[in-house]
């Protein structure tokens, strides 16, 4: 059952206190942390429900957390996956999304099926020493959605395999030469 | 020699070859150019001082002199060039690193800097800062939000119901940016919409700065009783990850943006992951 009174409780005590601010001792910034975590997570639950609600759908819906040092198990290593995208706005947006990956070629393609542009770009040293390890990603899939008002979009995500193409002409001479 | 740019429809920035850092920013549907300096300081949290023993802490912003220290005067830089997205990454030290990014189509830049754990080694508690420094004429004034509602005049070493005696040259010139930070002339304005709140101020005409990070040695003695150390999950003190965009527009339209743009922040898309191949759904 999904739950948002956990986080509520959990958002008011620390905005009462100023949690953010740091004006507490050490191991009162870690229980309101425990507090902010336990609330998420029973509203992960609430999200998943509205959202298999919304679609029609019961998914395994997962919340990577850690999104912004390029961690996510579930995108770095399946070769595919959905991506949807809720927007609380009253009117649409297009928004950048950036998915932790460790292949290099995809395909993504929108809502209604057609191939939407990507690009792979890789994941730098400063992430990779910040994530501590937890990076299964190499790169970081790149591309642009539109998601309506109050409402989501799926896109779908595929793994490509590389092809190695045979060698030109020039470049069986190029070996040679080599 | 060719100094590094990255470019979009509509803006161009570019990085000084010597250093490194932001140099220009060219808005190319209005024919704007502002020269522009980024960089990361740090201030000496004061211990106290003779004439106050008044430390920096988690309730107060006191640093011991008005001169913030340059993380790095040159960075090193990356370039990622492709279609969607240019980013430039700029390496200050090994805890304090930003990626300058461009997506098509965007109307402002986006700044995400990476600070912590921040070193202690040398006894000095640490406040770190953005700085941008520009040629605008903003003389001594600047604004900022309130909770992204009302924006705030703000004039330096002045309150705006009494006659203030400014004590504290830094601090005491600091407010709160809940959402966004501005200063302009009679034709341009720069604006940072920030993902968090922080504290920020311009202390100098046509400069702008924002706290990102602080890592303290003293308390403040103002009940907590511990320094602001943040000693983190690996006890070595938090690393931060955040973002400031940056709108660079007529003073005319400025608002038009950046109020659109912090819906799109403060109210952004969710996104969730599935492996797919789930089972239909009725409510009932």
């Amino acid at each position: 059952k999904g739950d948002s009174s956990t986080l509520k409780r959990a958002m008011a005590v620390a905005q009462h206190h100023d949690a953010v601010s740091g004006t507490e001792k050490q191991h009162v910034a870690n229980d309101y942390a425990r507090r902010l975590a336990a609330g998420w997570d029973s509203c992960q639950v609430l999200i998943s429900n509205a959202l298999a609600s919304l679609m029609g759908r019961k998914e395994h819906f997962v919340f990577c957390n850690l999104l912004n040092i390029s961690v996510c198990p579930l995108t770095a290593t399946s070769s595919r996956f959905l991506v949807i995208l809720y927007n609380p706005l009253v009117r649409s947006v297009r928004w950048n999304v950036r998915v932790p990956i460790s292949g290099l070629v995809y395909e993504v393609t929108d809502p209604r099926g057609q191939k939407v542009p990507s690009e792979v770009v890789p994941v730098s040293n400063f992430t990779r020493v910040v994530s501590r390890g937890q990076a299964l990603a190499s790169s970081e899939l790149i591309f642009q959605a539109s998601v309506p008002p109050l409402g989501f979009s799926t896109y779908s995500v595929d793994k490509l395999a590389v092809v190695r193409l045979p060698r030109t002409r020039a470049q069986q001479e190029l070996h040679r030469a080599k | 020699a060719v100094p590094l740019q990255i470019q979009n429809e509509h803006l161009r920035v570019l990085f000084d070859s010597d250093t490194g850092l932001i140099s220009e920013i060219q808005n190319l549907d209005r024919d704007i150019t502002l020269p522009i300096t980024q960089n990361f300081y740090w201030y000496n949290a004061s211990s106290g001082n003779g004439a106050s023993s008044q430390a920096s802490g988690a309730y107060i912003f006191r640093p011991n002199g008005s001169e913030p220290f340059p993380i790095a005067k040159a960075v090193h830089t990356h370039l990622v060039q492709n279609t969607l997205v240019q980013e430039v990454y700029q390496n200050f030290s090994s805890w304090c690193s930003q990626v300058v990014r461009l997506y098509v189509g965007q109307r402002f830049l986006e700044l995400e800097w990476t600070v912590g754990p921040i070193p202690i080694d040398d006894n000095y508690g640490k406040e770190i800062i953005s700085h941008f420094k520009t040629p605008l004429e903003t003389g001594g004034l600047f604004y900022t939000d309130a909770n992204g509602r009302e924006i705030l005049e703000r004039r330096k070493d002045s309150r705006e119901t009494w006659k203030l005696n400014q004590t504290e040259p830094v601090a005491g010139n600091y407010y709160p940016v809940n959402s966004r930070i501005y200063i302009k002339d009679k034709r341009i304005q720069l604006t940072v919409l920030t993902d968090r709140s922080q504290g920020g101020s311009s202390l100098l005409n046509g400069s702008l700065e924002l706290m990102v990070h602080r890592r303290l040695l003293f308390d403040d003695q103002r009940g907590v009783g511990e320094p602001l150390l943040e000693f983190g999950e690996h006890g070595k003190g938090l690393v931060i990850r955040g973002r400031h965009l940056l709108f660079l527009d007529n003073v005319e339209v400025s608002a038009d943006l950046h109020r659109l743009q912090a819906q799109e922040e403060f109210m952004a898309v969710q996104t969730v992951f599935s492996p797919g191949g789930g089972s239909p759904y009725q409510k009932k």
